[in-house]
C-alpha cells in the first residue's frame, strides 16, 4: 500500500530536510516509486536533489494555490525512481492566500488524492516541513498517513517535543483521524557527548525510537552544494550507510501493513 | 545611546538562540543594562537564561495583545544587568490574532517605546526570533535599529541570506527607514572544514562579517540544559571566549554612535 510520511520538528536545524531527502533517495534505490513533496519556502529539500528553486517556474504554490495537476509541476531527479514536487519562495505567500480558506490546512491532501485518482504511480511519499507548526506543516500533517520526526540531541530540541506530539495529537482528534506517529530518529549524533546519550534515553522512554541513528558526518553537509543525495555525493560514507539503515527499517516497519 | 537589535535568519538551528542569550550575558557583564526579548514561541531564550517557559504567568504575549506594561512582565535572570521578556507557546497565538490588525508589524516596537517613555533603564535590547519571517520576526524588525545574522557555515544556510536581506530592505523601505544590519556573526565554526572556509569567504565578499566567530563547543550547547548563559557555566570555554569578544566587538562599533 502507499505510504504518505511528514517530516515534521518546529524545531530548527535538526535534520529536517537532509532527512527527506536521503530517506527519499534510499526509498527509491530501493526500487520505490518515490515522490519527494517540499513544503519550506526555502526550498531546502528541492536544492536538494539537484533542483534549486531559481531554476523552476512552477512549484507546490501552484498546485496548493492555482490548482494545478501534481504532474504538471513535478520534476524527474538525478536518481532514478525519485522525482521532486519543488518549492521556491513564493510559497511564503500561500500561508497568507489561505488564511480566509475554509480548506486550508486540506489543499495539499487534496493535490495528492486527485493526482492519485488520476492514476500517478508513487508507493512513497515524503513531505519536507519548514521549522514551524502553521498553515504548511498543517497541509503535511492533515496530507500524512505518519509523521517521521528528526530529533537532534540536544536540550532546545528536547523541549519542543511535547508541544510538537500535542500538535499531532489536534490533528489526529480534527482533520486527520488516521494520522500516527511513526517515530522519531536521532540526527547528528554524536556519541562522544554525554549530552547525546541522556536525551537519547530520556526520548526512548517515551516514544518509538528507530534504531537507525544518524551520526554527524561532514559528508551530508557538503552533498546538498553539489545537489546531490548522500547515496550518489558518497555512497561509502557513514551518511550514506546510516540512511540506507533507516529505509531498511522504515519498508520493514511497513512490510505488514 | 540605546540600541536595539534583532537576532534573525529563518534558517533553523543557525544558533540565534545561542547568540542571542550570550550576546545579552555578556553586554550585561560589561555593566551594561540589558533587557533579552524572546519572541520565538519555543521559548529557548527564556529558558536559556533560567526563565523555562512553564514556570511563567505572564510574556510577551500579554504586552503584544493584551497591553500589559514591560515592566510588569520581565523577569530577572541569575545574570546581573540582565533581564528577560519570556515567551511561551501562547505566543503562537499572536501571530493569527494580529493577522486583521492594522499596526500588527508595530506592536512590539510600541511596547518598547511605551516602556523607554516611562523611563524603564535598559541600555540594549537583544531580540531572539523564530526560524521563520513572518509576523514575530516581522515585529522584531520593526522595532529595531539593527539587525545580527548569525550564520552557520553551511551551504542551506547560504542558500536563504538573499531572501532574508532582501525582507529587511523592505522593512525599510516601509515600516522602519533606520534599520541597518549591523553584521554577521558566524557559528558553529569548525576550520577543519573546507565547504566552512568557502562559506565564509563568500559572505564577506557581500556582507559585513564580525572577526569574533564562534567555533563549534559542546559547552555552548550542554549550557542551556543547566539555565545558564555560557559565562555562568564555564566561563573558560571557547564559547564563552567568543561571545565575550563578540559584546566587546559590539560594543565598540557603537562607541561614537
Ligand atoms: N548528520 C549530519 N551530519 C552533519 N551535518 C548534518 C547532518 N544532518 C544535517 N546536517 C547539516 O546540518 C544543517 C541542518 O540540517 P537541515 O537543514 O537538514 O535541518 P532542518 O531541520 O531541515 O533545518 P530547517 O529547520 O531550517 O528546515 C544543514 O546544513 C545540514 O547540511
Ligand atoms: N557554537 C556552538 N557550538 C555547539 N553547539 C551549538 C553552538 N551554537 C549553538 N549550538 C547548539 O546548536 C543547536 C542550535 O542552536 P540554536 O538553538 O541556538 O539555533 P537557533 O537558530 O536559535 O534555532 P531555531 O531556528 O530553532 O530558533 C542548539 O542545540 C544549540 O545548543
Ligand atoms: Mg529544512
Ligand atoms: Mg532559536
Amino acid at each position: 500500500a502507499r505510504s504518505i510520511v511528514a517530516v515534521v520538528n518546529q524545531k530548527g536545524g535538526v535534520g529536517k530536510t537532509t532527512t527527506a531527502v536521503n530517506l527519499a533517495a534510499s526509498l527509491a534505490v530501493a526500487e520505490q516509486s518515490t515522490l519527494l513533496v517540499d513544503m519550506d519556502p526555502q526550498g531546502n529539500a528541492s536544492s536538494g536533489v539537484g533542483v534549486p528553486p531559481r531554476s523552476i517556474e512552477r512549484s507546490v504554490y501552484d498546485c496548493l494555490i492555482a490548482g494545478m495537476h501534481l504532474e504538471d509541476v513535478v520534476v524527474e531527479t538525478k536518481v532514478p525512481h525519485l522525482t521532486v514536487l519543488p518549492a521556491k519562495q513564493d510559497l511564503v505567500a500561500a500561508e497568507i492566500e489561505l488564511v480566509d480558506e475554509a480548506d486550508r490546512a486540506s489543499r495539499l491532501a487534496r493535490v495528492l488524492d486527485e493526482a492519485f485518482t488520476r492514476g500517478v504511480p508513487y508507493r512513497q511519499v515524503i513531505i519536507d516541513c519548514p521549522p514551524s507548526l502553521g498553515l504548511l506543516t498543517l497541509n503535511a500533517l492533515v496530507a500524512a498517513h505518519s509523521v517521521l520526526v528528526p530529533l537532534q540531541c540536544e536540550f532546545y530540541a528536547l523541549e519542543g517535543l511535547t508541544y510538537l506530539m500535542d500538535t499531532i495529537d489536534r490533528v489526529r482528534n480534527g482533520l486527520n483521524a488516521d494520522l500516527e506517529v511513526d517515530g522519531v530518529v536521532l540526527t547528528m549524533f554524536d556519541p562522544r557527548n554525554n549530552l547525546a546519550h541522556q536525551v537519547s534515553d530520556e526520548v526512548k522512554k517515551h516514544f518509538s525510537v528507530y534504531d537507525a541513528v544518524v551520526p554527524r558526518n561532514i559528508r551530508l553537509s557538503e552533498a546538498p552544494s553539489h545537489g546531490l543525495p548522500i547515496l550518489l555525493y558518497d555512497a561509502k560514507s557513514k551518511g550514506a550507510e546510516a540512511y540506507l539503515a533507516l529505509a531498511r527499517e522504515f519498508l520493514d516497519r511497513r512490510a505488514g501493513k
